[in-house]
């Protein structure tokens, strides 16, 4: 039956497809997407993003890929980055033209964009497909889930209380539309000065509580650090220069 | 012309309306909209606020204000509670009854739900009215426009690159509804340890070379404080207990 309704896509049902989702923006969603492709490129694989996150666009950024999309028999090509022994390939709503990108903005045409990021698109040579989505997507949930029947999901959040309810309804929607969630990424545990004290700053626990909610393990804990964020603004992506432990814990 | 088409909503033209926006999530709008309108009810104002951030619905908790909303006569009741010697009255997305929240979850009524919270609500006796909007707000902004012709905005950012940049976007498309930008707050500027060591956790920058950019005013430089973050999961805003110079410098 899965297989049955897989073929739309040029997605095999074997490549692992993960859904990194979160209830609220600015949690370091995108970010993490970004460093944990590389991190897998890194090994030597072929790691495909799709950025359906249309307010943010970041990924183009993240990654340090631009350039305009370009379509070859019908199919959208994605931008493929060397990491590594491996490759990350790129399809983002922030490749789009400008006033498709106006369209976005508006939220009018976002279903069919993902819809078609993925029905017509070139996604034939990867190993894993990465998938941003916007924070609290209620219906993107829906269109990937039907169109992409092997997808998992990974919850991002932070410390906060207040980032973890709203992720728990993240998760509540993933589950109606029948998307397994496969664990939590807890971003922004924490500051630890140069001065040896550690710093609480936007709370604790938040993590640990969703994922026992969830009955998921928690994968990460992420500490705030200035080299990520820096990364990103300059495209070269933090887990470059600090290795998958200086960024992911596990 | 303005006053024709105002007298569709119980806000009179001279009441301010401020819209608190911001291009990307997590930037702290939210907080901010909360400890603003606390400073101002402080003084002996009656502040009203709309919050139509629908994935967020954080002003319930940020303010500790509860409950359900009861209509009477045909508009719907926002809930008061009092700070200092005036008093704050929140409308939000998240009072109202939960499959409604389901089908804005989903985004399938936000226009038509934020419309009907402002002409279908009891605004009548405020001297200001703060709305709380979804980040990257594209169609809210021109709805807002179309019903609330004296509104202004304020642009929350934080000083990375990447938060100006989209913060920019949102500006553009309010100018493109004929929203005045009143100024940019830059939030989590920083972060001063206890050592006495000053971090720049986000970057910097981003918030005054947005404001140059559009000849705005920089009205505040907000730094990364842990009460903050603490009061808004207490329902107690951090401005009740370090005043407004704590939390807003000027
Ligand atoms: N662990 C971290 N340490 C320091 N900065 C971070 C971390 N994670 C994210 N950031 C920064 O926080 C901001 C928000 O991250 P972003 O990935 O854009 O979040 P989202 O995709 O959830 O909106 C960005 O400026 C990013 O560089
Ligand atoms: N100046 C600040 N210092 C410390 N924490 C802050 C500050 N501003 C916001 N926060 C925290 O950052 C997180 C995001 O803030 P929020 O107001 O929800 O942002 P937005 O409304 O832009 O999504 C919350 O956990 C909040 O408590
Ligand atoms: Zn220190």
């Amino acid at each position: 039956f899965a297989q049955a309704r897989a073929p739309l896509t040029s997605i095999p049902y074997q490549t692992p497809v993960l859904m990194i989702a979160s209830g609220k923006g600015g949690v370091g969603k995108s970010s993490i997407t970004a460093n944990l492709a590389v991190a897998i490129a890194q090994r030597g694989f072929r790691v495909g993003v799709l950025d359906a996150d249309i307010w943010g666009f970041s990924l183009s950024r993240l990654l340090g890929i631009e350039g305009e999309l370009q379509a070859r028999g019908g199919k959208m090509q994605p931008i493929e980055r060397p990491f590594g022994d491996g490759v990350v390939k790129l399809l983002s709503m922030g490749l789009l033209a400008d006033e498709d990108q106006a369209l976005l903005w508006r939220g009018l045409i976002v279903q069919k964009a993902v819809a078609q990021f993925i029905e017509d698109a070139n996604w034939s040579d990867i190993d894993y497909l990465l998938i941003d989505t916007p924070p609290g997507t209620g219906d993107i949930a829906m269109t990937l889930a039907r169109l992409l029947p092997q997808m998992g999901q990974i919850l991002v959040t932070t410390p906060s209380r207040a980032a973890q309810r709203v992720a728990q309804r993240a998760a509540d929607f993933a589950r109606k539309s029948n998307i397994r969630v496969l664990g939590v990424v807890e971003n922004m545990s924490g500051f630890l000065c140069s001065c040896g004290v550690r710093h609480a700053l936007f709370g604790e626990g938040g993590g640990r509580e969703l994922a026992t909610q969830l009955m998921v393990p928690l994968l990460s804990e992420i500490e705030l650090r200035p080299a990520i964020g820096e990364g990103g603004d300059r495209g070269e992506p933090a887990v470059l220069l600090e290795g998958p432990e200086g960024v992911f814990h596990q």
